[in-house]
C-alpha cells in the first residue's frame, strides 16, 4: 500500500511540470524511503533522474515496492485539477492498475478525487554512478533560465566555456551572437544568489539550446541549480527539493 | 554545425 501525502499539490505540479515537455512515460518506483523516476527522452540525449525523499511530504507510507507507469500528459491533466494549495495524496494498492489522486482543502472541507490508470513501460532503471566531473558550478536557476533562453534565440546550439575565475555561456547564429560572461559572485544577504565556481579543469562543451530549454523549466523547484561538467561524461543539472532533487543529464554535441 | 552525441557512450541506453 502506497499513501504518500505533500501538503501542497503544486508542489508535485512543479517537480512533473519540471520534466514533461521532455520525456512522456515514466516508471516511478515507490519505496520505503521515497519515490524515485527515470526516464530518457525519444532521442536519447537527455536523462531526467527525479528522487522525492520521504521527508518532502506531509506523511509517507509504502509497504512494498510498487512501480507506477505513468504517462505525463495524462497525470498533468489531472494535476491540473487540484488547487494548488490543496494537499494531494497519491493512494495505490501493492498490485496497481491504477493510482488515486486525492486533493483535499481542508478549510472548507472539499475533497476531489481522481484515478488515473497505469501503464505497463517497459524501462531500464540506470545505475547512475557518480562521475567524476572537471568543473562544478552553482548559480541562481533564474538567471541560469533566463541566459539559456535569451542566446537560445539566436542559436540551436550553446557553448559552456569554463576557466578559472569565469563562466561563459556563447551563441554564435544566423542572426547574430551574444555571450553572457560571469563570474563568482557572494551575495551575503541572499546567500541563494551567489555564484560558485569549482574548477579542476577548463571545459568547453557545446550543448543543444532545445534540450537547454526543457532542463530550465526545473527552475521553478529551486532557487539554484547546480551544474557539473566534463568532457568525458554527459553534463549534470540539478535542482534540489528540500529532500531530494530532480537531474538532467545531457549529452553534448561534438565540439569541431 | 556540430552533431549531438547521445547517452549512449555513458549510460546503457535502450
Amino acid at each position: 500500500m502506497l499513501e504518500a501525502k505533500f501538503e501542497e499539490a503544486s508542489f508535485f505540479k512543479r517537480i512533473i511540470d519540471g520534466f514533461k515537455d521532455c520525456v512522456q512515460l515514466v516508471n516511478f518506483q515507490c519505496k520505503d524511503d521515497g519515490i524515485i523516476a527515470q526516464a530518457v527522452d525519444d532521442s536519447r540525449v537527455l536523462l531526467v533522474s527525479l528522487e522525492i525523499g520521504s521527508e518532502s511530504f506531509q506523511t509517507y507510507r509504502c509497504d512494498h515496492p510498487i512501480t507506477l507507469g505513468i504517462d505525463l500528459n495524462s497525470l498533468s491533466k489531472i494535476l491540473r485539477c487540484g488547487n494548488n494549495t490543496d494537499t494531494l495524496t497519491l493512494i495505490a494498492d501493492d498490485t496497481p492498475d491504477s493510482v488515486l489522486l486525492l486533493f483535499e482543502d481542508t478549510k472548507r472541507e472539499r475533497i476531489a478525487e481522481y484515478s488515473l490508470k497505469l501503464m505497463d513501460i517497459d524501462a531500464d532503471f540506470l545505475k547512475i554512478e557518480e562521475l567524476a566531473y572537471e568543473s562544478t558550478l552553482m548559480m541562481p536557476s533564474a538567471e541560469f533560465a533566463k541566459n539559456v533562453r535569451d542566446l537560445s534565440q539566436l542559436s540551436d546550439s550553446l557553448t559552456f566555456t569554463i576557466t578559472k575565475e569565469t563562466i561563459k555561456f556563447q551563441a554564435d547564429g544566423d542572426i547574430g551572437s551574444g555571450s553572457v560572461i560571469l563570474k563568482p559572485y557572494v551575495n551575503m544577504d541572499d546567500p541563494d544568489q551567489s555564484i560558485k565556481l569549482e574548477m579542476e579543469q577548463p571545459v568547453d562543451l557545446t550543448f543543444g539550446s532545445k534540450y537547454l530549454l526543457d532542463i530550465v523549466k526545473g527552475s521553478a523547484l529551486s532557487n539554484k541549480v547546480g551544474i557539473r561538467l566534463s568532457s568525458e561524461a554527459p553534463a549534470l543539472f540539478q535542482f534540489d527539493l528540500s529532500s531530494g532533487f530532480l537531474q538532467f543529464f545531457l549529452a553534448p554535441k561534438f565540439n569541431d | 554545425y556540430c552533431e549531438q552525441k547521445t547517452l549512449c557512450p555513458y549510460f546503457i541506453v535502450r
